[in-house]
């Protein structure tokens, strides 16, 4: 899966996620990635959040809606990742799930459980090449 | 019109080092100045780029053999979203989204009606599935169909593949879920 955040200088705020989803599953099952609140979630002057993972666990929380919540009410973006991941209680034996989160003033941060690693790559004005942004599981 | 101070931040990220999605985001957000531009077309490289494995078409077959897209676009200024779901045939899923949301008063459209909508709207049907997806699910088969999402099925998913039937009895147990993810 790839969930992407994008702000404008116009105030736009977006999201897309998309993904072939998770590989010899059952035909016709769907993933967070389509589901608006699970995959991603943007609200202008709140900020955004995109998940990927263990789509079959990560839909039944609404993360990126609940990312956004906690950002709604102050945290920070890593802050909110966290906190919204932690609602995945009690977590499946062996889930993995991770989010990615831009507030309004354009600070980025993530969270994630269960993979031994995950990154987030960020471009803004002025940089010739995205930067990556390593987040601890 | 939603209006914004001159000093409104703005950038593009994205799960997973996919640095050449983020570069084609970038790119459009530069180009046409529209974050719903900007997440389309880097969520566009991404499906068509083979690297990425977790993303592109001819990766991730279901049991069948087929490799589908699921796709959402959202607007975080007017709300609106447009989302495709276990839709096959149609390589630009994401744009598929972005018309499901410019085009209909609908949030998501799913499966082989998904791919028909598609074609209505211009888009050309061709083959998620490649040489390397049916290598993919022929190793799967010949594994005994390993890992299996199944359960509670006769035969028993974690050694044997189907057709399934419902088992007599159901264990609460959810299963380990490190089967592999989106």
């Amino acid at each position: 899966t790839i969930g992407m955040v994008a702000m404008d200088a116009g105030g736009g705020l977006a999201v897309g996620t998309t993904t072939n989803g998770a590989a010899h599953r059952v035909p016709g099952r769907v993933g967070d990635t389509a589901v608006v609140g699970a995959g991603g979630y943007a609200k202008a002057g709140v900020g955004a959040a995109v998940g990927t993972g263990d789509g079959d666990i990560l839909m039944r929380y609404l993360l990126a809606f609940a990312a956004v919540s906690e950002m709604s009410l102050g945290a920070s973006p890593e802050a909110a990742c966290r906190a919204a991941l932690a609602s995945v209680r009690p977590p499946p034996s062996g889930f993995h799930g991770a989010l990615a989160a831009v507030d309004a003033d354009g600070n980025v941060g993530g969270a994630c459980i269960g993979f031994d690693s995950f990154q987030i790559s960020v471009m803004r004005p002025g940089m010739p090449e995205p930067s990556l942004l390593p987040v601890p599981c | 019109m939603h209006q914004q101070p001159a000093s409104q931040p703005v950038l593009v990220i994205n799960t997973w080092p996919f640095v050449n999605a983020t570069r084609a985001a970038f790119a459009a957000l530069s180009r046409t100045g529209s974050a719903l531009d900007a997440v389309e077309a880097g969520c566009l490289q991404a499906e068509a780029d083979q690297s990425l494995e977790s993303v592109s078409y001819g990766h991730h077959p279901d049991e069948a053999g087929n490799v589908t897209f699921d796709a959402m676009l959202m607007n975080g200024v007017t709300m609106e979203v447009g989302a495709v779901a276990a839709m096959p045939d149609i390589l630009e899923a994401v744009s598929v989204a972005r018309a499901v949301m410019e085009r209909t008063g609908h949030t998501m459209l799913v499966g082989d009606r998904a791919a028909d909508f598609a074609v209505e709207m211009g888009f050309k049907r061709r083959s998620l599935n490649t040489d390397r997806s049916a290598a993919d699910w022929r190793q799967w088969r010949s594994g005994n169909c390993q890992p299996n999402f199944r359960r509670n099925v006769q035969p028993p998913a974690d050694h044997s593949c189907g057709p399934y039937r419902p088992a007599s009895s159901r264990d609460s147990n959810p299963g380990n879920r490190r089967l592999g993810h989106d």
